[in-house]
């Protein structure tokens, strides 16, 4: 898992 | 985008809808938790601040949007429009006892430690809790209109849809969040005993009234 700070859900 | 996750959010704007035409047909709140309706608009303006950095999709766009207006303009429904409809009597929930709390725990559990991405995570707990002004509200009272049961129910299964969501996406994407897994389940289990009157109840044509 990328700790991905784009959050593409609502 | 999977079929859980549409079905989540249609479950969502469907709530929002039912909510917003119980409201504006019936010229009035009573029943609804303005409290809850604060907590949601907090919830989504914390949440969507995203819109002004971070592009995904239109679709993305366009629902961030319709979900932060139509929380303020169920909040300006209840505090002024139908104001005098507005059971403040019954809405005695602190939200001061959900708002300090999740921020406490935004600021210690985060994934990165910015202020977009605390905020988030602040709107993602205070989501999970979002409801629970309007349950005590329905306790107090000890009954819901139809409508407002249909209403709870929509917006309790939208949370639901989205863990399944989430299941999928383990095993298809090798995406999760544990910060948005663990707060969904908080979310969904609060609305379990809502769900069970629901079922036994509502949907058989009677009116949600709790037990004495």
């Amino acid at each position: 898992q990328t700790l991905e700070t784009t959050h593409d859900e609502l | 985008m999977n079929i859980f996750r549409l079905l989540g959010d249609l479950s969502h704007l469907v709530a929002i809808i039912i909510l917003l035409l119980k409201i504006w047909k019936t010229r009035s709140c009573a029943g609804i938790s303005g409290k809850s309706q604060i907590l949601f608009a907090i919830v989504y303006t914390t949440r969507y601040l995203d819109l002004l950095t971070t592009y995904v999709s239109a679709y993305n766009t366009f629902m961030k949007i319709i979900f932060i207006a139509t929380s303020y303009v169920t909040v300006f429904l209840m505090y002024v429009k139908f104001k005098a409809t507005y059971d403040h009597n019954h809405d005695t929930f602190r939200i001061e006892f959900l708002i300090l709390p999740t921020s406490v725990l935004a600021l210690l559990i985060n994934n990165e430690f910015t202020i977009v991405e605390v905020l988030w995570t602040f709107s993602i707990y205070l989501e999970s809790v979002a409801i629970l002004p309007q349950l005590f509200l329905v306790s107090k009272t000890g009954e819901a209109e139809s409508i407002t049961s249909h209403y709870l129910f929509a917006l309790g299964s939208y949370r639901g849809l989205y863990l399944l969501n989430w299941v999928y996406r383990y095993y298809a994407e090798d995406h999760y969040d544990l910060i948005a897994i663990v707060a969904g389940l908080v979310q969904t289990i609060l609305y379990c005993d809502f769900f069970y009157l629901y079922i036994t109840k509502v949907l058989k044509g009677k009116k949600l009234q709790l037990p004495a």
